[in-house]
């Protein structure tokens, strides 16, 4: 079974804006 | 077939032909009679009795000049052409022949041909800077003590091979006319025999420039009588011949010289060498030090090995050494995104596909590891590998692994589904 790709979309950002990729 | 190269191809050493460098070439003189028009007088023998024929001497006039142009035309024993200087130029007055050789020669012989009788005392020197810094080469003088203050004949040991000594040989009044001085820049040395591995003698025989300085003249002692300006008339210097004979210097890396775009003689380097004398190696070819050619080995310049991802790279003498002499060449800013002395493998956060040759410019795939799902930038270099966060897989870190599932939060991207 493969697991589908991380969906950047459904990340919380609040705490991690310094993480958060330009593109999302 | 290019005589820097045997038949398989390999270099081997190779040089210019041997020439007299002098030929046709200006030579600068302190001195030149006819200008203006003045006597001379030749001086003969017949047995006791001597004799004075005399003439003029004209710059103006074709048939009666004694231009310097005449010390390097082509010399026809039956139509020997005299330069000649001013009559009675004597100590401390000189007259000096200065000739540009246009690049660095490797001299082996200085001759002059004589129309008047030898001088007394001469020198001959040469520059390895184009006329800057002057080195005697070899001085000629019935007095070698009180002239030059060198000892006559001194002995030339391997210590002193790079000295010039001075001789009463070739000085003798006679002959009148067509007297020779030769100068044989080797002949003598101990390590003459042994030139390619005598660093001390290929300097000494290296010349650019060469001046022969004649600082007395013979006579027969009646300058002061008398008849003085009939005397004094007979005594000048006059050359029918200057020759230098010698390679043009390559370092056993060219078979022939050139003139470049400037009109400057310069060696048409071979064995990836470069430069007049192709003295250096040629961009990129820095793998191992410059040497001269010799007979053994041809010493070639040897290009870095970057895998075809850098234009640059220097030569490193401690890495040439800890080859044992093989290589020593470290590339310059290797592209494609690779790295290492060779440019041989992926620099960081980039990994070697190993479906390409890594001298394939795409050898280098970057990571792309997932801003998220990765612990960091940098993979595997063999396998591309990205370090994935706990509950987290594929090659970039991508996917949540079986019995995770994925998380609202970016620093645990994968929980275990309860």
């Amino acid at each position: 079974e493969v697991m589908p790709t991380l969906d950047m979309a459904l990340f919380d950002w609040t705490d991690y804006e310094d993480m958060k990729p330009v593109d999302t | 077939p290019d005589p820097c190269y045997d038949e398989n191809g390999n270099p081997r050493r190779c040089i210019p032909d041997f020439v007299n460098s002098a030929f046709g070439k200006d030579v600068r003189v302190s001195s030149t009679c006819g200008a203006p028009a003045t006597r001379y007088c030749v001086v003969t023998e017949k047995g006791e009795e001597r004799s004075r024929d005399c003439n003029i001497c004209d710059a103006t006039d074709p048939k009666k000049s004694h231009p310097p142009a005449y010390l390097t035309d082509l010399n026809n024993p039956h139509n020997l052409t005299c330069w000649q200087s001013d009559n009675y130029l004597q100590y401390p007055q000189n007259v000096t022949l200065t000739l540009s050789l246009g690049k660095k020669f490797e001299v082996t012989y200085v001759s002059l041909q004589f129309c008047s009788p030898r001088p007394e005392s001469m020198a001959i020197f040469k520059s390895m800077d184009y006329g800057k810094t002057w080195v005697p080469f070899q001085f000629y003088s019935t007095q070698c003590k009180r002239m030059y203050n060198k000892p006559s004949k001194a002995a030339i040991t391997k210590q002193n091979e790079q000295e010039a000594i001075c001789t009463d040989s070739h000085t003798d009044m006679q002959p009148l006319t067509g007297g020779l001085i030769a100068f044989s820049t080797l002949d003598g040395r101990p390590s003459a025999h042994d030139f390619d591995n005598s660093p001390v003698l290929q300097d000494w025989v290296t010349a650019t420039d060469i001046k022969v300085t004649f600082n007395r003249l013979h006579t027969f002692g009646d300058e002061n009588e008398d008849d003085s300006e009939l005397a004094r008339d007979s005594y000048f210097y006059a050359v029918s011949d200057l020759q230098v004979g010698g390679r043009c210097k390559c370092n056993g890396h060219a078979s022939k010289c050139v003139k470049d775009r400037e009109g400057n003689l310069v060696c048409e380097c071979k064995h990836n060498t470069a430069g007049p004398e192709c003295d250096r190696c040629k961009p990129f070819h820095y793998d191992r030090p410059w040497q001269r050619a010799t007979a053994r080995e041809a010493n070639e310049c040897v290009a870095c090995h970057c895998n075809l991802h850098a234009r640059r790279c220097r030569f490193n003498m401690e890495l040439y050494k800890l080859s044992g002499r093989r290589s020593g060449g470290v590339c310059l800013n290797c592209r494609h995104n690779t790295a290492g002395r060779h440019c041989h493998y992926c620099k960081e956060g980039y990994y070697r596909d190993m479906t390409k040759a890594i001298s394939h410019r795409r050898a280098c795939k970057a990571c792309d590891c997932h801003p998220v799902g990765a612990a960091g930038k940098t993979c595997n270099q063999t396998t591309g590998q990205c370090p994935c966060k706990d509950g987290v897989t594929g090659i970039t870190c991508n996917r949540c692994a079986k019995g995770y599932q994925q998380s609202r939060s970016p620093i645990a991207p994968c929980i275990k589904i309860p």
